[in-house]
């Protein structure tokens, strides 16, 4: 994120992340 | 009661190590719960929502994409070391919905369903032009591929008779004209060599299965079959873990009448036996 020094930036938890990784290969 | 948009279940990233072991988890229980085919291993994580439960624990409501592997059900290979069908062998595809309840750091499977497909034949042919296409596994002519293939088998063998119990997967071959195909076979009580009437074997009390890959090809007038079988060792009866919380044994024929007992839950390693190639 970029913000002007001294404001605030919304932080919150990263969205979670699905699908997860391929382990082999897609079908 | 929490602060903001409370939805009911809290999200976890599909590749969280929790999210993966509760996938293994299911994993595994619908390979000890297959009847016939092929083991399949975890391929992708595509959905997960975790549930409280009451009393106690977690539910991990589950969307897990799975890919054939080479392994048969029976083989007890473990997991860890069968390889995947490839694009080229035409590989198959399972999609599963699971429930897995954690409860003081165990996972127990409460529910699967899963759909098995074939990869698409336009698939295969984009990777491989020329490789053959799995077929229905009562094709006429992948049944007689598998009955030729084991007459030749036990027409080698030196121990007992063995009996088709499963076609497990077919293809027919444009170049040479030929069928492939996978069989799994079960000893029986008669002597290969001294066997006149078929009808009068039975199998054998401690089941002993093996897995044969057999191509017959067309001659001119005639046909050829090339066969290798595999024999696992017998394996013990075990009390299978249920849902519910009891125990099942795995051959009770109450369940599953005549059908092959799935594999231990900890097969044991490296337990195969090569048979007789022909």
């Amino acid at each position: 994120s970029v913000a002007q020094p001294g404001v605030a930036v919304a932080t919150g938890p990263a969205p979670p992340v699905c699908p997860g990784r391929i382990r082999y290969f897609k079908v | 009661a929490p602060h903001g948009p409370w939805v009911g279940y809290l999200v976890l990233n599909c590749d969280d190590p929790e999210t993966e072991q509760a996938a293994l988890a299911a994993v595994d229980y619908v390979n000890r719960h297959l009847l016939w085919g092929f083991k399949h291993i975890l391929n992708q994580i595509d959905k997960v929502r975790v549930w409280p439960r009451r009393p106690f624990g977690e539910v991990f409501e589950m969307e897990i994409d799975t890919l054939e592997t080479t392994c048969h059900v029976l083989d007890p290979t473990p997991l860890a070391n069968c390889p995947v069908r490839q694009l080229h062998e035409h590989a198959v595809e399972g999609d599963c919905k699971v429930h897995v309840l954690k409860q003081d750091g165990q996972f127990h499977v409460l529910s699967a369903k899963c759909d098995s497909s074939p990869d698409s034949a336009e698939d295969v042919r984009k990777v491989c032009p020329g490789c053959a296409l799995l077929v229905p596994r009562n094709n006429t002519a992948v049944v007689h591929a598998a009955e030729a293939a084991l007459a030749a088998f036990n027409a080698q063998s030196n121990g007992s008779y063995f009996q088709l119990v499963e076609i497990s997967r077919a293809q027919l071959v444009p170049l040479p004209e030929s069928t492939y195909v996978e069989f799994v076979v079960a000893a029986t009580d008669c002597v290969a060599k001294e066997v006149t009437d078929q009808s009068q074997c039975n199998l054998l009390a401690d089941k002993q299965y093996g897995f044969c890959k057999a191509t017959l090809t067309k001659k001119l007038g005639g046909e050829e079959v090339a066969v290798t079988c595999t024999v696992f060792q017998t394996q013990p009866v075990v009390p299978q873990p249920q849902p519910d919380g009891t125990n099942q044994t795995a051959s009770s024929p109450a369940v599953v009448p005549d059908a092959p007992s799935p594999p231990p839950a900890s097969p044991p390693a490296a337990s195969l036996v090569v048979g007789p190639m022909v």
